[in-house]
This record gives structure tokens, C-alpha cells and sequence, in this order.
């Protein structure tokens, strides 16, 4: 389910800039 | 934050992990609780290290983020694993 809080969304967030970092790092 | 359209890759995936865990911890909504307060507490960390311009050591460091989740998370190797997989430096 999409049901999303606005903590869901922020935590959202931070793993996909967690994830862009690695790969930023990566390349 | 505006999500940016060019990460989608990053950004579906988080989606679809933050899914599972809420699911997986349906009944104990305190390890999800706990698991999104490690993932504020880190961001914040680095946030200040980055206004600091490198003048400034994050007191969370990527081992211990993921030494915290791992304590949460630690009958649910699947979870850990792909946890892994978002971690910098993991």
C-alpha cells in the first residue's frame, strides 16, 4: 500500500539519498 | 525536498523497502518507529557535517547506522541485508 505519513515520506528520502550517495561514490 | 524525476531507480526502491518494513513490522510498530529515528538522526549528521564544510565529523557514522539497524532488525536478515544495499560505504 502507497498509505504514506509524512515520516514514511522523510524516511523515503533519506534512503534514496543514501542510495544516490553510495552509487555517487561508486562511479 | 522535491524529489528529483532523473532517481527513480534509488527512489522506487526506497519506496518499496520502506513497504516491506512497515509490513513486516506491522505488529511492533516500535522497531519501525526506532528504524526511521536512525535514519533522522543520520541524516541530521550529515547535514551538519556538510554546512560545516568539512570542519565537522558526523557522530553517526555509515558502520554504526548500520550496527543500529542490524540490532533492530536482527531476526530479519533479508531486511539487513537490503539495507545494505542503500548504506554509502557499507
Amino acid at each position: 500500500s502507497y498509505d504514506f505519513t509524512p515520516l514514511d515520506s522523510s524516511a523515503v528520502y533519506v534512503l534514496s539519498s543514501m542510495a544516490r550517495q553510495r552509487r555517487a561514490s561508486q562511479s | 525536498p522535491p524529489l528529483q524525476n532523473n532517481q527513480p531507480v534509488e527512489f522506487n526502491h526506497a519506496i518499496s523497502y520502506v513497504n516491506k518494513i512497515k509490513n513486516r513490522f506491522q505488529g511492533q510498530p516500535n522497531i519501525y518507529k526506532s528504524f526511521l529515528e536512525i535514519l533522522h538522526k543520520y541524516q541530521k549528521e550529515q547535514r551538519n557535517a556538510k554546512e560545516a564544510g568539512g570542519s565537522y565529523t558526523p557522530a553517526l557514522t555509515e558502520q554504526e547506522v548500520y550496527a543500529e539497524v542490524a540490532q533492530l532488525f536482527k531476526n530479519q536478515e533479508d531486511l539487513l541485508s537490503e539495507f545494505g544495499q542503500f548504506l554509502p560505504d557499507a
